[in-house]
């Protein structure tokens, strides 16, 4: 039996959003620490790693470890039909082939239920050692959408180099290039309007920016994006999520031959 | 020219 609640339905919401343009089918999993998905791309190009901790639901009950075979764009179909600010209840019993979304308006005058068939996914699960970054970008979310957008009007890929003057990203196509950098700046109104480049070692890979273009989308999720890099490693480009976890875009580079 | 990696040449299968 599985039966997860949370308060902050809209987050569900804009999860899906964010993941539906990029994977097809994935497997959810429950267990004791929390709902995660891993899944590739179809071209096995980008992954994406959620992770929604036990603790950020106001119930969460997962009596074994479960894993939800779903379709992501019938998902969030079905979570389209939650209001943003609604209660979302996941429920499936142990050997379910449905699962249940369950809405509930904020003051209680409006429950909904929708049962959603689950399908049976093969999927590759891949292990993501930790790794030692040699530069480690945090600077705005809507900034980094507006970048990825702007420079994909002129060229396919965006190569990203970090140096100690900053963060630049550039570009170039048919008709012509552009390069934007940004600069370490923590003297902001806010924190969430900070620019913050920790860098051990000078960086510089490229992307293409089809799939950073893709990540963006959730955007909403979070004031603040984080972009870890190393030489012939994927990028992660990474969104909170609330206090209660996180998502996580892996990009494999491109690399000269 | 450039080559695009794939994420399956930096992870392994667990």
């Amino acid at each position: 039996m599985l039966e997860l609640r949370l308060v902050q339905g809209g987050l569900l919401k804009k999860v899906l959003d964010s993941l539906k343009d990029l994977v097809n089918d994935a497997n959810f999993d429950c267990s004791a620490t929390g709902f995660s998905l891993q899944a590739m791309d179809s071209s096995h190009v980008a992954l994406v790693a959620l992770l929604l901790r036990s603790e950020g639901f106001e119930h969460y009950r997962c009596d074994r470890n479960l894993s939800l075979g779903m379709n992501l764009s019938n998902m969030a179909k079905m979570l389209k039909c939650a209001g943003n600010d609604d209660i979302v209840t996941i429920k499936a019993d142990d050997a379910a082939d449905s699962v249940t979304f369950m809405f509930e308006s904020p003051n209680q005058d409006k429950i909904a239920d929708f049962d959603m068939k689950l399908m049976d996914i093969d999927s590759e699960h891949l292990g993501i050692p930790e790794a030692e970054f040699q530069a480690i970008v945090r600077m705005p979310s809507a900034e980094f959408a507006r970048i990825c957008k702007d420079l994909s009007t002129i060229g396919d890929t965006v190569v990203i180099s970090v140096t100690k003057e900053g963060v630049k990203f550039s570009t170039r196509g048919d008709i012509g290039t552009a390069n934007i950098v940004c600069r370490h700046n923590t003297s902001v109104d806010k924190p969430e309007e900070a620019t913050i480049i920790e860098m051990e070692e000078t960086v510089s890979l490229t992307f293409a920016l089809r799939y950073m273009n893709s990540f963006t989308k959730a955007t909403p999720l979070a004031n603040q994006v984080t972009i870890s890099l190393s030489s012939d490693l994927p990028v992660v480009v990474e969104y909170k999520v609330a206090e209660m976890g996180h998502i996580r875009f892996y990009l494999a580079p491109k690399i000269e031959e | 020219k450039r080559h695009q990696k794939l994420i399956t040449e930096f992870f392994n299968h667990s």
